[in-house]
């Protein structure tokens, strides 16, 4: 059985697809078989792989509307030997157009259960909200993944993250768990980060993985070419913190 | 009448809620009377002035659904000589709350109205989606600020926004024009950052404002202790910056 994460994060910009795609390549990387899911309409997942989102044929909007099956909107990137599934600007009209659906946040659980056995990962981007794209990766996972900005204004949601997952779990999906905080952008230099980084260990402890995410403009670079960090530029810092990441969930992983 | 500008990008973390607090304190620092309307359910523009979102008696919340006028909603900060209209956590649900309302999109618009001719500027900062509350704030708006921050995937979103932008300008406020594009983070000594620059300015041309806001720290902290960088470091790169925006959009503004 796959392993189903959701990577999460209502505050914008703390590096959500950053994480999605680097963990999703190294992974690969690592001998896993990995389905990477963009659910967010931005489709920045889908770019910074070099797909075209305005060009998809089927996308995460047409699975979650039941117009497909996931194996049949999902595109295989031969290189990193990894599937996809692409997202596409409409599935910002999926929200409301899902509205009145019975059950409609199970649909992506639904799609995803006839492909988890082929897959060691499942990894989900989601948007800058804890709307219903959210809610149906939620509700689809087993554990969730929150990348955490070191920066003030990422602290001030996190209750509000893990109210949602809370509410999730009783209500929607009894497994889904806090796999696990990943400390982004992480600048040793000031003593904000500093005192972020303290506050989140504070609340989460061992729940915070050791590996921080340093900034590293190759990550931010390297979206523009379509590739992950670990074929851009695989000496740079940022790469090396997302390998170290990728074999800290691993070990963790295969000690339970 | 006031100015009415609604700060928004779907794309997170670009530096909108950075600009709608410090683009109004130093309007109001100029001897404008300012109105700032936060619109995010993540509340981080109240929090950045000190305001606690979960103690706040009314917010845009109850301003939106109708239970409370905009006018009694309004908190005031005294030393800023700022008007607040805060949010609150349950903001998030209002979208699904409006669905069947008619004229949703309108909502913000009628509730400011009466507001308009007792401020000179009314700002609104957005969430980063381009849902029910972007686009209440975009039909509520004469105009509208789009902060960019100067990386690739920031880039990527630009196209949606505009078109979203026309579309509530064919169906919904015919006034509403692009005010202008803010360059946001930018780091000089990257070429990724004069890259995205060079796209940006070949796009939009005029409408790009000429002062960037360089990447820094002290911008980052100033939330943490609920004030806007004109108080917490008038002397930083970051204050200097938003000075100067905020004097070049008012001599533009005068020119007119
Ligand atoms: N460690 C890092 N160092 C430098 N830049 C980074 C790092 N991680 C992410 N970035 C850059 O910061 C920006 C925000 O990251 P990203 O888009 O991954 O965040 P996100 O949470 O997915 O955003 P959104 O909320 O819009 O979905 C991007 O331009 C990205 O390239
Ligand atoms: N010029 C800057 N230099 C350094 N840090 C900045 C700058 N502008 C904003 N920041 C910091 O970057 C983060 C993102 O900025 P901000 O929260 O204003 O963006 P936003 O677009 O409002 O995000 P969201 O999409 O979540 O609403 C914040 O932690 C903020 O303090
Ligand atoms: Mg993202
Ligand atoms: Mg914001």
């Amino acid at each position: 059985m796959a392993y189903i994460y959701a990577i999460a994060n209502q505050k914008g910009g703390v590096g959500k697809t950053t994480t999605a795609v680097n963990l999703a390549a190294y992974l690969s990387s690592m001998g896993k078989r990995v389905l990477l899911v963009d659910m967010d309409p931005q489709a920045n997942a889908s770019s910074s792989l070099g797909i075209n989102k305005d060009k998809v044929e089927a996308s995460s909007y047409d699975v979650l509307l039941g117009n497909i099956t996931a194996a049949r909107a999902t595109l295989r990137n031969g290189k990193l030997n990894l599937a996809i599934i692409p997202s596409s600007p409409n599935l910002a009209a999926a929200e409301v157009e899902l509205v009145g659906e019975l059950a409609r946040e199970y649909r992506l659980r639904q799609a995803l259960t006839p492909e988890a056995d082929k897959y060691d990962y499942v990894l989900m981007d989601c948007p800058p909200s804890l709307g219903l794209l959210t809610v149906n990766a939620l509700t689809a996972a087993g554990g969730v993944l929150i990348p955490v900005q070191c920066e003030y204004l990422a602290l001030e949601g996190l209750s509000q993250l893990t109210r949602i997952v809370q509410l999730v779990r009783q209500r929607l999906n009894p497994q889904l768990e806090i796999r696990g905080l990943i400390l982004t952008m992480y600048d040793a230099r000031t003593a904000l980060a500093q005192q972020v980084v303290a506050e989140v260990q504070k609340f989460f402890g061992a729940r915070v993985f050791a590996t921080r995410i340093p900034r590293n403009v190759r990550l931010s670079e390297s979206p523009s070419y379509g590739q992950p960090i670990l074929t851009y530029a695989p000496g740079s810092p940022g790469a090396k913190a997302y390998a170290e990441l990728t074999q800290e969930l691993l070990a963790q992983n295969e000690r339970e």
